[in-house]
C-alpha cells in the first residue's frame, strides 16, 4: 500500500 | 506527527539557527567545517526533491524549505562572504569528504526500497546524513578549541537524532510495523558517531 512508505518525515 | 519527532525536527530546526547565528553575529566560522555544511546541503537537496511534487502537510514543505535555504545559506556564508569566508580554517577541514558521498552513492544503490531515481536519491541522502558530521567531528577534535556554539551545534545535532530514534520506535508500536530498515540503521550509526564526541563534550 503506498500509504506505508510514504516520506513523511524530514 | 508524535511529539518524539516535532521535538526532533525543533531541535533540528534550532542546529541550524544555532549555527547561522554564529557565522552571523560573529562574522566568523573558526571551528566549523565546511566539508560537513556541503555534505548537509547534499543531504537535503537529495531527500526534499519531491517538495514539488508530493505535498504531504505545511508544516513538511516549510520546513524541506527553511532547511535547504539555510544550508545553502551557511554553505555561501563560508564561501563567498567576504569577512565569513577569511575566517574559514581550510588546512584544518581537510576530511575527504568526496569519499562519503561515493560510499553513501555505492550504498544506496544496493540498498534502496525500489531501484528508482527517487528512492535512489532518497536512501543516498540517508546514508550521507549519517556520516555528514564526520569533517566536523574530525575538526573538533583536532583542534580542541571547541568554542562553545560550534558545540551546541553538533550536540543539538545529535539530540535530534536521538529524539527520531525514539520516534520510530514510537511509530513501530503505534503504527504497525512498516519496515523502515534504512531509516533506522543509518539512525543508529549517526547517533552512534555522536556519542563519542558527547563522551569528549562532557568531559571537557
Amino acid at each position: 500500500a503506498p500509504a506505508d512508505n510514504v516520506k513523511d518525515e524530514l | 506527527m508524535n511529539a518524539f519527532r516535532f521535538l526532533g525536527d525543533m531541535t533540528h530546526l534550532f542546529s541550524v539557527l544555532v549555527l547561522l547565528l554564529k557565522i552571523y553575529a560573529t562574522k566568523s566560522c573558526s571551528g566549523v567545517s565546511r566539508k560537513t555544511q556541503e555534505l548537509y546541503m547534499v543531504v537535503f537537496l537529495a531527500r526534499y526533491m519531491d517538495l514539488f511534487t508530493d505535498y504531504i502537510s505545511l508544516y513538511n514543505s516549510v520546513m524541506k524549505v527553511v532547511f535547504i535555504t539555510s544550508s545553502a545559506a551557511i554553505v555561501w556564508c563560508m564561501r563567498r562572504h567576504p569577512q565569513v569566508r577569511r575566517t574559514y580554517d581550510k588546512e584544518q577541514d581537510t576530511f575527504r569528504h568526496v569519499v562519503l558521498v561515493a560510499a553513501a552513492f555505492v550504498l544506496a544503490l544496493i540498498f534502496n526500497e525500489r531501484f528508482t531515481f527517487r528512492e535512489i536519491c532518497w536512501a543516498f541522502s540517508i546514508y550521507l546524513e549519517a556520516v555528514a558530521i564526520l569533517p566536523q567531528l574530525v575538526l573538533l577534535q583536532r583542534g580542541r578549541n571547541v568554542d562553545n556554539l560550534t558545540g551546541q551545534y553538533v550536540f543539538f545535532l545529535g539530540a535530534y537524532r536521538a529524539f527520531y530514534i525514539l520516534n520510530w520506535i514510537y511509530r513501530y508500536f503505534t503504527e504497525g510495523h512498516h519496515s523502515r530498515w534504512i531509516s533506522w540503521l543509518s539512525g543508529l550509526v549517526q547517533t552512534g558517531l555522536y556519542a563519542d564526541f558527547f563522551y569528549y563534550y562532557f568531559l571537557r
